[in-house]
């Protein structure tokens, strides 16, 4: 454990309660991407079967089954508790285009061809890319309300934080996870348009919208 | 090429 991976875990969670709470206190999921958030709570089931296999550490332990009830509630609260507040006609991002290639790519290219590895693989590729719903919807309505974007902003910062926590881990352990990395860095650039509008736009109290 | 690891981080 290193600063830059603590500091990534909290943002990570942060974005996650942050979310939770925008929907919970306003009622409404209006502007989130139901599809993204679904592909998240796949990508933490699959990723955290080892809950069932292996220990690790409290903390570890403890933050998975936080970040899986978390998703799930946050795909409860969408699709059954404000299912009327949902932006269904906007969040129409074909996730079978991310999730069947994704499936195949697991498959190809992995650390070790067993069921769990595999899966752990499958996760690791999804997240880099379930955040396209969430953009792809927020280019269809041409903007967001600022508290979805401190999210994406929080969740943008996670991953950006764990390319550190690489480097840190490569020169001090001599640890690097080549799956891991390049799917993190892909994951962080798919975030560099939004952190750009972010400190133009947001930081400086105007609301996130695009150009028509 | 690297071997699987136990996966200590989320």
């Amino acid at each position: 454990m290193n600063i830059f991976r603590l500091a990534g875990d909290l943002s990570h969670l942060a974005a996650i309660i942050i979310l939770l709470l925008k929907i919970w206190k306003t009622r409404s999921c209006a502007g989130i991407s139901g599809k993204s958030q679904i592909l998240f709570a796949l990508v933490f089931t699959t990723r955290y079967l080892d809950l069932l296999t292996s220990f690790i550490s409290l903390y570890n332990t403890f933050m998975k089954v936080v970040y899986i009830g978390c998703a799930y509630a946050t795909v409860y609260l969408i699709y059954m508790k404000f299912k009327a507040t949902y932006d269904g006609n906007h969040d129409t991002f074909r996730v079978e285009f991310l999730v069947v290639p994704v499936g195949g790519l697991a498959f190809l290219v992995n650390h070790d061809f067993s069921p769990l590895e595999i899966l752990w693989t499958f996760s690791i590729y999804l997240e880099s890319v379930a955040i396209l719903p969430q953009l792809f919807l927020i280019s269809k309505t041409g903007e967001a309300e600022t508290i979805t974007t401190h999210y994406l902003f929080c969740l943008g910062v996670y991953r950006a934080l764990y390319l550190f926590n690489w480097i840190w881990r490569f020169y001090f352990e001599g640890f690097f996870d080549m799956i891991a990395i390049v799917a993190g860095v892909v994951q962080t650039i798919l975030y560099c348009d939004f952190f750009y509008l972010y400190v133009t736009k947001v930081l400086k109290g105007k609301k996130l919208s695009l150009p028509a | 090429e690297d071997d699987a690891q136990p996966k200590d981080e989320l």
